[in-house]
């Protein structure tokens, strides 16, 4: 069908188009932000400019150039007779769409194309104004109503009636004739929330989601309230501190067995694990080369270059606490590291820790292209 | 990719063509590691589902793809949870190849950039892929020299849209040398000063209307920013499957 598939006759999967049955346009609520303050809710697809749906509206670039050109203050319904193309109205009796009048064509087009032959764009093809009809002709068409407003909800209206768009809003640059864009630009005068400590506004939803976004990340501070016992989340739930790096994962964004290996100390090669919220050095007893290599990639550090067991610091504060290689620490395959090791005891027979260092596989070479491309001799 | 040329076979062993069903090539991605590559998140859009998708690599020719291509399907689609459709931002995805591929003169994967590692503004740097020409779609590879731009000459560029910290510009005055549609998901490198090796810092994910006459430059996901983030991924869909 030239229109979108036909809906289903009985509610089951939508039927295959009878080439008898062309008429399958129907009316769908309209959904792009820029045009959900129009006097009626009701589009159908395609559209005026080809698109087939409003997802392909909201990213086609007619929709980036009109809310530009508005702000131009070109013509005063550009947005109305814009949204008319995008999202045409639909009625819902017919289940036709009602095209905009000739009129409102040829207005915003004579007022309007001239500004984009400033930047060497042309007027949207499309929308040629011979296909509308007259206004005084008997087939219905649209003309903007009083109280049409010229501003899309993407736009911020400047006190003087001009539009600019929604992100020029207290963006620190006078955009508006009078200004008025950079009034008012606390927080919570635009529903935001203010950092603590900082100007930076985010949107309520982004406080405690698991991402940083304020300086100093406050607001993913004190989002959860664990027992004693537990341990917070990166999205805030809480685990039990024996859950933590055992290998498996406990938090539902697997956040409970991130960074439970690294490599430290001043040499940055002595393997430490933080298991069950603590943190161990690894007994070099058992240790085997397979270990060292699951340690670089699982860190991501490409291969081990050099391993060795570094004796114990003896008179180091507080008593040391050591991880063993597991005795089945090969049948566990696929696991990360901190799965093959457990906790024995506090002692490591041979007092040796286990240091590795990584060096990265070798990335971004052309090899196809000889050693030096540019460099041969002539 | 406007303006650019035809690269050379073997010249961009990192540049793979991520493929769906009879569409054949939809978008670039790039290859960081034996089973692991990179793109945009926007590919995906309505189309989340790995087996829909597979992954060439070592081609020059769409059409002949010749004796150096490994094709594999995809194991797993991880989309950044933070995508935005509508500002296009946390535009990145991380793509599991369902096995490794065998590195070769043609098939490599690239380096990824150090933490919080940049391109310095007026750098030039590379893009490449399969997208719009500006007057054609072309089957050979193609590859640009474009010059990275600060975020703020570049926010100056676009209106409608802000730059945010995840994007990264390059390009010059619309219509020399620029991505294009086709070309989303693939590389921006730079050469590193050894002269020997090349590091991915962007891929191509928006712009403004590439064969239009309207000024801007290409926007590319920061691959700086998001390394963390990739690696945690690899670690987790390598270590923690359920």
């Amino acid at each position: 069908c030239m229109s979108p598939p036909c809906q289903p006759a009985c509610g089951g999967a939508s039927a295959a188009c009878d080439p008898r049955n062309t008429n399958c346009s129907r009316c769908e609520p309209i959904t792009l932000e820029l045009c959900m303050n129009l006097p009626y809710n009701l589009t159908s697809f395609p559209n005026y400019l080809g698109h087939l749906s409003q997802r392909e509206s909201s990213v086609s670039w007619e929709s980036s150039l009109f809310p530009a050109l508005v702000q131009t203050g070109c013509y005063q319904y550009l947005m109305f007779y814009a949204c008319t193309l995008l999202v045409p109205k639909c009625d819902p009796v017919s289940l036709q769409k009602v095209p905009p009048c000739r009129s409102l064509c040829r207005s915003a087009k004579e007022k309007c194309e001239s500004v984009l032959g400033i930047v060497g764009l042309q007027w949207p093809e499309d929308s040629d104004c011979g296909q509308f009809p007259e206004d005084r002709g008997n087939a219905t068409c649209l003309l903007p109503e009083d109280g049409v407003d010229e501003c899309s909800p993407s736009h911020f209206k400047c006190r003087s009636g001009r539009c600019v768009l929604g992100s020029k809003r207290c963006d620190g640059h006078l955009d508006c004739d009078d200004h008025s864009d950079e009034d008012n630009c606390g927080c919570s005068e635009r529903a935001l929330w203010e950092c603590p400590g900082s100007k930076v506004c985010i949107k309520p939803t982004m406080i405690c989601d698991g991402f940083p976004d304020c300086p100093l990340q406050v607001d993913e501070a004190n989002c959860s309230v664990c027992r004693d016992n537990e341990l917070a989340c990166n999205n805030h739930q809480c685990v039990h501190r024996t859950l933590w790096c055992d290998g498996k994962k406990h938090c539902s964004d697997s956040s409970d067995e991130w960074d439970c290996v690294s490599l430290s100390d001043q040499s940055g090669s002595v393997l430490t694990v933080f298991k069950t919220a603590a943190e161990y050095q690894v007994c070099a007893d058992e240790w085997n080369p397979d270990l060292s290599r699951l340690t670089c990639n699982q860190l991501g550090l490409g291969v081990p270059s050099s391993v060795s067991m570094v004796p114990d610091q003896p008179g180091v504060p507080g008593r040391r606490r050591w991880l063993h290689v597991h005795p089945e620490w090969s049948l566990r395959n696929g696991s990360a590291l901190q799965a093959r090791l457990e906790k024995r005891s506090h002692a490591c027979h041979s007092r040796r820790r286990v240091s590795v260092l990584c060096a990265r596989e070798e990335c971004g070479l052309r090899p196809a292209l000889g050693l030096h491309p540019h460099r041969t001799k002539r | 990719i406007l303006g650019g040329r035809v690269s050379r076979r073997g010249a961009w062993p990192w540049q793979c063509s991520l493929q769906s069903g009879q569409s054949g090539h939809v978008c670039g991605c790039v290859l960081i590691s034996r089973q692991w590559a990179l793109t945009v998140a926007h590919c995906f859009e309505g189309r989340e589902n790995a087996e829909l998708w597979k992954v060439v690599l070592g081609l020059t020719n769409l059409d002949h793809p010749g004796p150096h291509s490994q094709t594999r399907s995809v194991r797993a689609i991880i989309v950044h949870p933070r995508y935005n459709r509508a500002v296009v931002d946390y535009d990145i995805s991380v793509v599991q190849l369902d096995s490794e591929v065998e590195e070769t003169a043609h098939v490599r994967p690239v380096c990824l950039p150090q933490p919080g590692q940049l391109p310095s503004p007026d750098s030039y740097c590379y893009i490449t892929g399969w997208g719009h020409m500006g007057n054609r779609m072309p089957f050979k590879l193609q590859e640009g020299e474009v010059r990275i731009i600060s975020m703020s000459q570049c926010q100056s560029y676009f209106d409608m849209k802000t730059i945010t910290p995840r994007m990264l510009c390059a390009g010059y005055e619309a219509g020399t040398v620029d991505s294009c549609m086709g070309d989303s998901g693939g590389p921006l490198v730079c050469e590193e000063e050894d002269g020997l090796h090349w590091r991915l810092f962007g891929l191509t994910s928006w712009g403004s209307v590439c064969f239009s006459k309207v000024l801007g430059p290409g926007v590319y996901s920061n691959v700086t920013h998001f390394t963390p983030w990739i690696q945690q991924q690899i670690y987790i869909h390598t270590y923690l499957t359920d």
